[in-house]
C-alpha cells in the first residue's frame, strides 16, 4: 500500500538548506496497523505529510497503492488525497468558523453526500470519541483534548483506505486515549492501513509494528505479537 | 501563594450557560511543585487560565500572593502578570512573525531588558531545552515539540515568581521530557512555585503533589513523597 525507496527531504532556508529525512525505506502493507516513534524533532511530521501527499520529497520515490507520487499536480494530489487517505494533524487544522459536527462532516461535503446523512455520520463519530454533546461547539470552545477528538473523528469519516495519525493522542488522558485506541483498532480490523506516529510506549504497544525514526533515517523496527 | 476558594466560572454560549468550575478550592503554597490531572474536557486549562489572570471567574475568590484577583483593570492584570507569572500555553501561542530566539526573550524585551542581554539569557534557555540550532527557526519551521519547548522557555526567562504549565510535555518524547521536567525541577528548587496540568501519570509522579479535577470539581489529591 505504501511503499518508500531512499526518501530525501531538504527544507530551504534561505541560502541554506536543512536535510530532515536522510535516506528513508519503509513498506507499509494493506491493513496493517504501524506506529512510528522518534525523538522530537527527528521527521516523523514530515514523513508523514509526505505519506500524506501534503509535501514534496527531493530525491527516493513514494508509491501509493502502485502509484508514483511525484510531480503530481494538485489536482492530481486533491484526488489521491480524498480517496485514500484520511489525515490527523498534529495542530489538528480545524475550520474555527465551523462547529465541531461540521469539521467533522466535511470530508463527505467534499463527496457530495447529502446533508442529513453526512450529519448523521458525523453525529455517530462524534459519540464514538464521547463528544456527542460538543458537536454545537465552535473549535475556540472546546479543550485540547476534544480538538484533538474531532480532527480524528473527521480523518475516519469517509472510511478511506488509509489513516495517517500524527500524535492522536498527545492531548488525552488514559481512559479517552484508550477509547480512540480502540477506535483505530477497529477500523484496522475492518481491512484499512493504519500509521500512528506517537510518543507514547502504551500507544505503539498496542500495533503490531513499531518503525523508530532518528536523525531523518529509520533505525530499527520493533515487533509486538498478538497487537 | 494561590489560594482559590469555592470558584465558580461558566461559559456563555447564546442563551445558555455551560457551567465549567463547579465550585473549586485550592491552595498552593509557595515553593510547592504541585501537578493537577483529570480527564480531557474536565476543566484544566480553564482553572490554569483563571490563575494565570486570563480569564475572569463568575463565583469564589481567588488570591494570588495575598492579593484578591477579582474585577482587576486590564492593566492592573497585565501588571500581575508580568511581575509574577510565567504561562506555558496548551497551544504554544508564540507570534509566528518573530524567531525562536525572538519568541524566548519576549518578556524581558517588555522588561526593557537590552537586546544583548535578553538574547544571551534566551539562548541559553534554548539551550538547556536542546534547542541551540533552531534559534533562527520561525514557529513554522519548527517541529510540534520543538514549538512546545520554545514555549516553556519562554515562560521560564523572566524568572517568575510562579510558573502554571499547560501539558508542558503533550507532544515531546520520553527524554526530552525528563530534560523539561529536569529544568522545572530546578527552577522549583530555586524557589519558585510550579503548577503543571498534565496527562501523564510519569510527569505527576515527579511532583510532590497531584490535585484530581473531575467535573469541574476536585475530586482528591495525592501524595508523591520524596518528588
Ligand atoms: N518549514 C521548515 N523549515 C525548516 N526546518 C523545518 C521546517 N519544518 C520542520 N523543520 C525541521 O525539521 C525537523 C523535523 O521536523 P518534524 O516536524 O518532522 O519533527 P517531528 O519528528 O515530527 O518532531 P515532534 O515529535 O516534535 O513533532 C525539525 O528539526 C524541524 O526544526
Ligand atoms: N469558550 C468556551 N465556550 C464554551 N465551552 C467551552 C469553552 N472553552 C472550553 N469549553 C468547555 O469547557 C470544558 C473544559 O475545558 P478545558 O479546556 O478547561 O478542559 P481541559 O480539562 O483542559 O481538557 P483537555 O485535557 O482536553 O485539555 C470543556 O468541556 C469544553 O468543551
Ligand atoms: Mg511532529
Ligand atoms: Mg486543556
Amino acid at each position: 500500500m505504501i511503499h518508500i525507496q531512499q526518501i530525501r527531504k531538504s527544507y530551504r532556508m534561505g541560502a541554506l538548506s536543512l536535510e530532515v529525512l536522510k535516506g528513508i525505506d519503509l513498506t507499509i502493507n494493506e491493513g496493517e496497523l504501524v506506529s512510528i516513534m522518534g525523538p522530537s524533532g527527528s521527521g516523523k511530521s514530515t514523513l508523514l505529510n509526505i505519506l500524506g501527499i501534503l509535501d514534496q520529497y527531493q530525491e527516493g520515490e513514494y508509491h501509493l497503492a502502485g502509484t508514483l507520487m511525484k510531480n503530481l499536480s494538485e489536482r492530481k494530489a486533491a484526488y489521491y488525497r480524498n480517496h485514500y487517505l484520511g489525515f490527523v494533524f498534529q495542530s489538528f487544522h480545524l475550520l474555527e468558523f465551523k462547529n465541531a459536527l461540521e469539521n467533522v462532516a466535511l470530508p463527505l461535503y467534499y463527496q457530495k453526500v447529502s446533508r442529513r446523512r453526512r450529519n448523521r455520520q458525523a453525529m455517530e463519530l462524534l459519540e464514538r470519541v464521547g463528544l456527542a454533546d460538543r458537536a454545537q461547539h465552535m473549535p475556540n470552545e472546546l479543550s485540547g483534548g476534544q480538538k484533538q477528538r474531532v480532527a480524528i473523528a473527521r480523518a475516519l469519516i469517509s472510511d478511506p483506505k488509509v489513516i495517517l495519525a500524527d500524535e492522536p493522542t498527545g492531548a488525552l488522558d488514559s481512559q479517552t486515549s484508550d477509547q480512540v485506541m480502540d477506535l483505530f483498532r477497529e477500523v484496522n480490523a475492518s481491512g484499512k492501513t493504519v500509521v500512528i506516529v506517537t510518543h507514547e510506549a502504551e500507544i505503539a504497544a498496542k500495533t503490531a509494528r513499531t518503525i523508530h525514526l532518528r536523525d531523518g533515517v529509520v533505525q530499527n523496527e520493533t515487533h509486538q505479537v498478538g497487537a
